[in-house]
């Protein structure tokens, strides 16, 4: 959604890049998987697009001669060292094996979980929120809601499936957008544009 | 006893 809109519009206000970023960061420290196990086509392929396409949106933002003229530069001042550090410390600390792949699984699982906070800053300030923008977050919010449903279904199906790292990150996660999903149906409702409350 | 995770999810 996100890199159609920039590709169309070739606009990216109100687009953050360190949220960008810190997903590309949290792709590739998850998914280094891919070049040691196979779990399904599937799979692979939606592993390869996460990457692929915010390796895209990053492109766009910082090197397209017209979309990085819309980037909101001054605005998008998250520092992210405050969100790394802290997941490296935990996944350093608390995980299920000593080693450097699961040591970068686990922080993959803690950054994600923190990673929407810079766009959801920069959301606020700005004033009237680009529909398709308002949608891509309400989408990326809504597809970890949808996994709370998954893993409910899962340990009440499958003997022994129990993920606790995953769980409360992942509900974490969930928390953070519901603020924004309260003012997203506001402004569906109301017919209006999105604009969060500073 | 280990916690053993399959990492089929994305």
């Amino acid at each position: 959604v996100l890199l159609l809109k920039i590709h169309a519009t070739k606009n990216c206000s109100g687009v953050s890049l360190k949220t960008q970023e810190l997903y590309a960061i949290v792709f590739v420290t998850r998914y280094l998987d891919l070049l040691f196990s196979f779990i399904s086509l599937y799979n692979t392929i939606m592993k390869l697009i996460f990457i692929g396409s915010s390796a895209c949106i990053i492109w766009y933002i910082r090197f397209h001669r017209v979309v990085s003229q819309t980037y909101d530069r001054e605005q998008d001042t998250f520092r992210v060292i405050f969100l790394i550090l802290p997941c490296l410390l935990l996944g350093i600390f608390i995980n299920h094996e000593f080693t450097i792949t699961e040591i970068l699984w686990t922080f993959s699982i803690y950054l994600e979980a923190v990673a929407i906070l810079p766009q959801l800053v920069l959301l606020q300030r700005t004033k009237n929120v680009d529909t398709l923008t308002g949608n891509y977050v309400f989408l990326l919010g809504g597809y970890r809601a949808l996994y709370l449903l998954n893993w409910i279904y899962r340990f009440l199906t499958e003997p022994g499936y129990r993920q606790w790292i995953v769980w409360i990150s992942g509900t974490i996660q969930t928390a953070i957008y519901c603020d924004f999903f309260y003012y997203y149906f506001q402004s569906w409702r109301r017919n209006e544009k999105l604009s969060l409350p500073s | 006893e280990k916690e053993e995770e399959k990492k089929d999810e994305l």
